[in-house]
């Protein structure tokens, strides 16, 4: 699965996934990635893109709840994002980038690794792994 | 005005011994898609122009199994899917079971922004991207030998259920035995 989330100078945000899915699906499989609030979300808060064990991901509707808890419990993204890995995804395998409307950027896994990188207008730019 | 800010992925679930080519291989991808989206938005482009753009940039990439590289389905196939969101409005669009379309992120794109609705799947999706014109490709640009090998592996293995593929039985480690997920040793698991 490949992701991105963004948030543009007029703090804007969008989010996009795309994937294969996975390997020895069964055919007819709907995963995480093209269901809104599962593995792709944005509003006005952030932008959420999800990666992993997708039918865990769809249970716990991962994307959206990292917004709920912004919206509704006033959560700054990252913690957000803590939370929704922590809280939600029970013993699922899954990571998430994310962005919110003020420029920050966050992510979450709790498998070994995730292939990730970020950049901000401030200069930060870091691509990662483990 | 705020700060302009990208974030990028390539999947999760990462074999702990993966080889260091196949390492630098995807943190170079993951690299040059964020000085793409970086550009962009140095350039004013909007938020879902971007996301679209890097996507499609990663699609085309086989070090991520979206796009070409896709993983396959227990028949050998290839059944893509994506989505998309514009929160300016929480607009969006996604699609499901593509074969031929080379670059799935944009025909949800055309779906949020060309179709009354939010979602299409299989053959309707393939239909509109034919009405749309957007560029199909024969399935089997999508197919790599690694990827074919994976599925054997897989197969073999008769377990291999969420998104991570199996890699090369060399590229396992031994020492990450302990940790088991679906069943089976973490140490199996490799990039989705």
């Amino acid at each position: 699965t490949v992701g991105c989330a963004v948030v543009d100078a007029n703090g804007h945000c969008a989010s996009a996934t795309s994937t294969g899915g996975l390997m020895n699906k069964m055919c007819g499989r709907i995963g995480d990635s093209p269901l809104i609030g599962a593995g792709t979300y944005a509003c006005g808060a952030c932008a959420v893109s999800c990666t992993g064990e997708g039918e865990a991901i769809i249970r716990s509707t991962l994307a959206r709840d990292v917004a709920a808890v912004m919206e509704y419990k006033g959560m700054r993204l990252q913690e957000a994002v803590d939370w929704a890995i922590k809280e939600r995804l029970d013993e699922g395998k899954a990571g998430l980038i994310a962005v919110s409307g003020d420029g920050e950027v966050a992510f979450g896994f709790n498998t070994v690794g995730m292939f990730r990188g970020c950049a901000t207008e401030q200069g930060l730019m870091e691509v990662a792994i483990w | 005005m705020v700060g302009w800010a990208i974030a990028v992925h390539g999947g999760a679930g990462v074999d702990p011994s993966l080889p260091a080519e196949r390492q630098e291989a995807a943190r170079r991808v993951l690299s040059r898609c964020l000085a793409l989206g970086a550009s962009a938005l140095r350039a004013g482009r909007a938020a879902v122009d971007v996301v679209e753009m890097v996507v499609r940039d990663l699609e085309t990439d086989p070090v991520f199994n979206s796009g070409r590289g896709s993983a396959l389905t227990r028949d050998g196939t290839v059944e893509m899917e994506a989505s998309i969101m514009d929160g300016r409005g929480r607009r969006c669009g996604a699609v499901s079971g593509l074969t031929t379309v080379k670059n799935p992120v944009s025909l949800a794109r055309l779906v949020m922004d060309r179709s009354p609705h939010s979602y299409l799947a299989f053959d309707g999706a393939e239909e509109f991207a034919r009405q749309q014109g957007v560029e199909v490709v024969d399935n089997s640009y999508f197919v790599t030998d690694e990827n074919v090998s994976m599925l054997k592996l897989a197969k073999e293995a008769n377990s291999i259920l969420y998104d991570y593929r199996v890699p090369i039985p060399e590229t396992c480690s031994a020492g990450a035995g302990a940790m088991q997920m679906n069943g089976l040793p973490i140490s199996i698991y490799a990039p989705e």
